[in-house]
């Protein structure tokens, strides 16, 4: 179509030169708050008519896509330390699939919305209705993808987005024939997932690493009560003590590797 | 540090009109993660377990993995959550390999299939980005991964 060679990218500053095509722009979601997500397309290098279309998230929320799946986790080009140049990504994802990295909902990255009380009042519901229009219209910018064997994966808490986006998808091809979107499943890691067991589960891995004392782990079990969605005042300070007085200066989303300075 | 960098990359002027980005003008930065969005969340599911079952029940293929020295969404959490679905074991656990090592562990379950990254943190690719293409490409060819 003639928006999607508008938006292809001939090359980015700095790039090695590559075999894949790409593309990236905006497809507004809903057009009465003027809200439109930002994409980018990292096409397979070999074969891309026959590889799959696999849609990255990103959790947070409020975390971008672009940022973390495309510039340092599955995306074909890794940013080096001033910013000014990019690197290959020996194991990116596009080897075997076409990786479509979405900034969802309006407000994370790139994507915008010109109605600024969407920025308070984001949620699981919106952001999934949003990213199906995004899909729907999408589809219609890429044709060749219709049809095609789509997956969605993602990782933290896109644990809610990516099924809950696979519900709406699953709720809205039932009425279809032949559904454009042809989900056929989805990946998720590190995901958020039960509100309850998580936190039992965290707190459980906390202890059985050694990161807090037993009296700690004691205090939380005793005070916190995880089947409700807010915890005590109590609670909160003794999971405060822990991260603040017994972790000590690590990354908690690797604890075995050096902190940034 | 990589997130820096990105924050550096994808202010420039000229990496935003590569990627026709910002073609309104935004009136902020661009940055890894928004506070407004994450202060003000709202409807926020309790459990996503329910969805789970559904569209398991629909015949998606549905993978969930863990880099196990993430301590913000860890291993435990997840491997606690997944156990209140009450699954049938498909395939016992056993370790996968990578690279003649172990890359992780894996229990396949009916409609479920569970595996752990050794040695990565919250974000597998960037921590251990061999093992987490192999997890991808064993996900993509819906094939248990690797014995060996």
């Amino acid at each position: 179509t003639k928006q999607q060679e508008l938006d292809r990218i001939t090359a980015l500053p700095g790039q090695p030169p590559v075999g894949f095509s790409q593309f990236s722009g905006y497809v507004t979601v809903n057009e009465d708050h003027g809200r439109a997500l930002f994409y980018w397309l990292t096409q397979s290098a070999t074969n891309p008519d026959k590889k799959p279309l696999v849609l990255w998230l990103n959790g947070g929320p409020g975390c971008s896509s672009v940022a973390y799946g495309a510039s340092e986790e599955i995306g074909p080009f890794r940013i080096n330390k001033t910013g000014s140049s990019l690197y290959l990504n020996k194991y990116s994802w596009n080897k075997v699939a076409n990786i479509l990295f979405l900034e969802s909902p309006a407000g994370v990255g790139f994507s915008y919305t010109n109605t600024s009380s969407d920025l308070k009042d984001s949620g699981d519901n919106r952001t999934a209705n949003d990213a199906l229009n995004f899909l729907i219209r999408w589809m219609s910018r890429f044709p060749q993808y219709k049809y095609r064997d789509f997956y969605i994966s993602g990782e933290s808490y896109a644990g809610h987005y990516v099924p809950q986006l696979a519900n709406k998808i699953f709720d809205y091809n039932k009425g279809l024939s032949q559904p454009i979107i042809n989900l056929k499943g989805f990946i998720v890691g590190n995901a958020v997932t039960d509100s309850k067991y998580d936190n039992i589960g965290t707190v459980a891995f906390w202890w059985s690493h050694a990161m807090i004392s037993d009296k700690t782990y004691k205090n939380i079990l005793n005070s916190c009560n995880f089947t409700s969605d807010k915890f005590s005042k109590k609670c909160d300070d003794i999971v405060d003590y822990a991260m603040n007085h017994e972790f000590g200066d690590i990354d908690q989303y690797s604890i075995y590797t050096p902190t940034c300075k | 540090c990589t997130e820096n960098y990105a924050e550096k990359y994808y202010n420039r002027p000229d990496v935003q009109k590569a990627l026709h980005a910002n073609t309104t003008g935004i009136p902020y930065k661009w940055t890894a993660c928004s506070e407004v969005l994450i202060k003000n969340w709202k409807d926020s599911e309790f459990s996503i377990l329910p969805t789970y079952r559904k569209l398991m029940a629909a015949g998606l293929r549905i993978w969930v993995f863990s880099g196990d020295t993430d301590s913000v969404v860890p291993v435990t959490a997840t491997r606690f959550s997944l156990s209140h679905l009450n699954l049938k074991i498909k395939t016992q656990w056993y370790p996968w390999y990578s690279g003649g090592q172990v890359g992780g562990w894996t229990e396949v379950y009916d409609g479920l299939t569970f595996a752990t990254v050794r040695g990565a943190g919250h974000e597998v690719p960037l921590f251990q980005p061999r093992r987490a293409f192999i997890l991808f490409q064993s996900f993509l060819a819906g094939k248990e991964l690797p014995r060996s």
